[in-house]
């Protein structure tokens, strides 16, 4: 009966992160190995091609309507950057960094909402105290962010804006100080992080431990998380031990990767503040800005 | 902490409705 229960907890997972989550790996996978029956990605690989693609993405639609609707009106409620935005892409070529990590924040601000969402449907999370429902976001979703963005990537580039653009590893490299050390750090936890082949599946209960971490800075009762967490970890281990039988030590690899992601977290967090000081022009999300605050 | 952190305690308290600023 207790398989079970974990067995019951995982799909009710995998549901979820199907629910709130727009691009899986599976679809990720598919566009990035061409098997996808849709147009291949429009591949942005220099600065022309950049403002090529600005304008296909213009141009397309987000994929579902209830994200159209989700999107328009996060946009409009953060109406200050989207004039800011639309300011900047008057400028010259010089903007075209600010103007491309004003677009990363705005996906960015989107995700956050998309996990909170897939974290309020792990079972006893929101019976937990509210302060601390607050912490393990701020705490958690850069992290849960970084984790998504492995089935993106690949060794040479990046699926974006919902998978309707590859970016080159190469190009986001040749971008100036700090943009380019932004994404190299990502890439190289993305394809160590993908020789796991985790799939949605794994990956749904993955992130429900990331978000249920009990040593996050000012928890007030860290017990009820830790047990919830204890509960989601037994039925990772045991899904990992059906979905993959001949991976040895896959568990603990796993876990392993939380590790690493913290001083990614960190090193990306002090980024942004480093970007907040050279740029003048740049404004930050007031999502992104609440959880970068104090963070480390 | 609830008060510095207003956006993300909207979204957990709405439903799937988006955030109001």
């Amino acid at each position: 009966p207790e398989a079970a229960d974990l067995r019951a907890l995982s799909r009710h997972l995998y549901e979820a992160y199907l629910k709130y989550f727009p691009l899986t790996k599976a679809k990720a996978r598919a566009i990035l190995s061409g098997k996808t029956a849709d147009n291949a990605p429009f591949v942005i690989h220099d600065m022309k091609s950049l403002l090529e693609g600005e304008q296909f993405i213009n141009c397309k639609q987000i994929p579902t309507p209830e994200h159209q609707q989700q999107m328009s009106a996060l946009t409009v409620a953060h109406g200050g950057l989207s004039g800011a935005h639309q300011g900047l892409e008057c400028n010259i070529l010089d903007a075209v960094e600010l103007r491309f990590f004003h677009s990363c924040q705005s996906r960015s601000a989107e995700a956050v909402r998309e996990v909170t969402e897939f974290a309020k449907s792990i079972p006893g999370f929101i019976e937990l105290d509210l302060n601390d429902q607050v912490t393990l976001l701020k705490y958690g979703v850069i992290e849960v962010l970084i984790i998504m963005m492995a089935p993106l990537m690949n060794k040479d580039g990046t699926l974006i804006a919902y998978g309707q653009i590859f970016m080159t590893r190469e190009f986001l490299k040749s971008l100036r100080k700090p943009f380019c050390q932004m994404l190299e750090p990502k890439f190289e936890f993305s394809v160590k992080f993908n020789t796991l082949e985790l799939d949605d599946s794994d990956m749904a209960l993955f992130l429900a431990v990331v978000i249920l971490s009990g040593d996050r800075p000012g928890l007030l009762n860290v017990k009820p998380i830790e047990q919830l967490q204890e509960t989601v970890l037994h039925a990772l281990e045991l899904q990992l031990k059906l979905n993959h039988p001949d991976s040895l030590q896959l568990f603990a690899k796993l876990l392993q990767k939380m590790t690493d992601l913290r001083q990614i977290v960190t090193d990306h967090v002090h980024l942004i503040q480093l970007l907040k000081k050279s740029e003048m022009e740049m404004c930050l999300h007031p999502l992104l800005q609440e959880i970068i605050k104090d963070l480390y | 902490l609830k008060e510095k952190h207003k956006i993300l305690h909207q979204l957990l308290q709405n439903s799937t409705s988006p955030v109001d600023l």
